[in-house]
């Protein structure tokens, strides 16, 4: 279960700062996943006391407004990532980007489906630059993809790009790549101009002992 | 409140130690940041042993009047009583003048027991807002852990008097080590803006590493 509790001593009213916070959940609590499981109990509160000197938010096209949404952005998302940090066992934190999706919807549907697979997420613990578990998750995303438009980088390292492995495919230093604590896996779908960020975190043997021991 | 779980009260583990599994590799180097106090907030942390003995397991965070509430919560169709209960106060938003109040405890989810979910919810929010002096609608509950076991709510009750001691402006990461599961370090975030006339302050704290795929809204 995910539960996250936000202060501020802003003032500003509650349909401002709703907006504010349903604005942000795509691209920082709802573009995470450890286990792919969504917990009956996720909860998060906003509380704005209104007791800083400040003057109160009004407009949300104002100056002020901006500084703050982005401020909050920056919080939920260090908590977000802090929240994968500690993903059950595990041992890499990983940034899936898809880009060149056709549209928005897309975009997520790949990015969450490679960081929902298993197959990716042990390869990650294996160290193992598995760029055919990414294509096989694409694949079944149900995003508008084509093989032959798909590339594929881990880092910096172009892995496969219309629809081979890459030529400049270095089997040593993809592999010394994977072996860092933040991964980044970059897929270019090739359709149009969408993307999305979504992170998550490597699945070891840890996962299974902590909830194998953890009885309800 | 006996009355109410009947003979399930007794099933309830009790006096368990919990096992702590080690600091996750990835956790933040410099550890718990130092958060700011946020005026109007108070904090407060305590051992009820709702599932586990020897670990803060609730945590009471005190709003003063007129802070305004915003809220997300898990799109699951089997969604617990708590976040039901949330729903419904905030779309309803009665008292916005008032005080409020948050409770929390994470050694029992209250998912999937019935109608002793909404009872056990409606036992602790009342509770709370005896004793603090804030309307009942003002009162958002969180529960985390066990699933499926009815929640000895009494015991997160008779802490509340000592909670309300205890609470302190600068409690914010004790509270955020009570809301802890299976997580292996606190979690919070901080952030600071220049506004009109002086700065706002931003402070966070979560909870969460095993079964997170949230979908919210």
């Amino acid at each position: 279960t995910m539960l996250v509790y936000i202060f501020t001593d802003a003032a500003i009213t509650q349909p401002h700062l709703q907006k504010m916070l349903s604005r942000h959940l795509g691209t920082t609590f709802n573009a995470i996943t450890v286990d792919s499981d969504t917990s009956t109990s996720d909860a998060l509160i906003l509380a704005a006391t209104g007791k800083a000197r400040a003057k109160p938010i009004t407009d949300l096209r104002s100056k002020v407004a901006k500084d703050f949404e982005a401020a909050l952005h920056d919080v939920m998302l260090d908590l977000a990532h802090q929240v994968v940090r500690d993903g059950e066992g595990a041992t890499k934190f990983v940034e899936v980007r898809v880009k060149g999706a056709a549209d928005a919807a897309d975009a997520r549907r790949a990015a969450l489906a490679i960081a929902n697979s298993p197959l990716v997420k042990t390869a990650i613990a294996g160290e193992d630059a598995n760029w055919g578990r990414v294509v096989m998750a694409v694949g079944k995303s149900g995003a508008k993809a084509d093989r032959d438009r798909l590339s594929i980088r881990f880092g910096e390292h172009l892995l496969a790009a219309k629809g081979w492995r890459s030529p400049d495919y270095s089997e040593e230093a993809a592999s010394a790549y994977m072996k860092n604590d933040e991964l980044v896996i970059e897929v270019d779908l090739g359709m149009g101009r969408a993307a999305q960020s979504v992170w998550t975190c490597d699945l070891t043997h840890r996962y299974i002992d902590i909830n194998a021991d953890y009885r309800s | 409140v006996a009355e109410a779980m009947g003979d399930a009260a007794d099933r309830v583990v009790t006096g368990v130690k919990k096992k702590f599994n080690p600091v996750s590799p990835l956790a933040p180097k410099d550890g718990f940041p130092a958060l700011p106090r946020i005026a109007g907030v108070d904090f407060a942390a305590a051992a009820a042993g709702v599932r586990y003995a020897g670990r803060t397991d609730v945590m009471l965070v005190r709003l003063a009047p007129g802070t305004t509430i915003a809220g997300a919560f898990t799109r699951s169709a089997t969604r617990a009583a708590s976040v039901l209960d949330c729903e419904a106060k905030l779309k309803a938003k009665a008292g916005e003048r008032d005080g409020a109040a948050i409770l929390v405890n994470s050694g029992n989810a209250n998912a999937f027991t019935g109608a002793m979910g909404q009872t056990s919810v409606d036992a602790v929010a009342s509770a709370v807002a005896e004793t603090l002096g804030v309307p009942v609608t003002r009162v958002f509950t969180s529960s985390t852990g066990v699933i499926g076991e009815p929640m000895p709510h009494d015991r997160i009750v008779a802490k509340l008097d000592e909670l309300k001691g205890a609470l302190d402006a600068g409690g914010i990461e004790q509270a955020a080590h009570a809301i802890m599961t299976t997580d292996t370090f606190p979690k919070g975030s901080t952030a600071e803006i220049a506004g009109e006339g002086g700065r706002i302050r931003i402070a966070g704290i979560a909870k969460g590493s095993g079964m997170i795929a949230p979908d919210m809204a």
